[in-house]
């Protein structure tokens, strides 16, 4: 069986308003090691990755490997009954056919239970291969966001140029055009506003933006997002979940092809 | 969608 409590609710909530626009059934994988999630959205032009490690939960117990098929329209109607800082308990058999979630105030005061029909998912599992990126951009992820929100203001797609002057966003639509350049940036006092960018060798790609939009709903995930860049593969746009290293929530981004 | 490439162009089915 599978007991796993998340000491805030919010993560969760999170993560499922983050990706909801994107993909509607997913099956949440648990095993041993934590909790995982892989899903395209139905163009298959974006993959949605998260992982949440067993030392993200306390306790944490999966005796064997267990899909939860979910909807996540189901799931968000359940979790909204959770306050943020809830204590919030998943529970559910070896061969289940519903999720069982507990939410706890803080004070204990409040004992909420609900469960949640589950569903048979029949879902590609695809290989990420290990990828050494050509450039890696660290930056705030309410700045990336602004980014991708102005400039889809103005067209549908957008190019990522990283080279020795910075990490340029350009597009160009009907009224005009725009860019924006970042540059690496420490701020001493505030390390959540540095951008950091690592560049192995200069990298141009086009990617939609109406995808990036989507990806930034989980800025409130984390205060710094990861971008990875390599020429003619897919864009990685990463979110730490917790502050333990490889919990995380990963979206995947085909580029655009032919111009 | 036109021009756009597809996610399981570049990753493998497991």
């Amino acid at each position: 069986m599978l007991e796993a409590r998340l000491d805030q609710a919010e993560i969760l909530k999170k993560v499922v308003d983050a990706i909801k626009d994107l993909v509607q059934d997913c099956n949440f994988d648990c095993n041993d090691s934590g909790i995982a999630l892989q899903a395209m959205d139905n163009s298959h032009v974006a993959l949605v990755s998260m992982n949440l490690q067993a030392d993200s939960f306390a306790p944490y117990r999966c005796d064997r490997n267990i899909a939860l098929g979910v909807n996540l329209t189901s799931l968000t109607k359940v979790l909204r009954a959770a306050q943020n800082t809830d204590i919030l308990t998943l529970r559910a058999l070896d061969a289940p056919d519903s999720l069982n979630l507990v939410f706890e105030s803080q004070d204990k005061d409040r004992i909420s239970e609900y469960d949640l029909k589950l569903m048979d998912i029949d879902q590609e599992h695809l290989g990420i291969p290990e990828t050494e990126y050509a450039a890696t951009i660290k930056m705030p992820s309410v700045e990336f966001r602004r980014i991708c929100t102005d400039l889809m203001a103005l067209s549908e797609s957008v190019t990522i140029e990283a080279s020795k002057d910075g990490i340029k966003f350009t597009c160009s639509g009907d009224i005009g055009n725009g860019s924006v350049t970042l540059r690496q940036h420490t701020n001493v006092e505030n390390e959540k506003e540095n951008i950091e960018i690592e560049l192995s060798e200069p990298v141009a790609l086009t990617f939609s933006l109406k995808y990036l939009v989507n990806f930034c709903k989980a800025a409130g995930l984390s205060n710094t997002v990861t971008i990875c860049l390599s020429n003619e593969v897919p864009l990685l746009v990463s979110y730490a979940l917790t502050s333990k290293a490889g919990s995380n929530l990963r979206f995947y981004l085909a580029p655009k092809i032919g111009d | 969608p036109k021009g756009q490439g597809s996610i399981m162009s570049f990753f493998n089915k497991k």
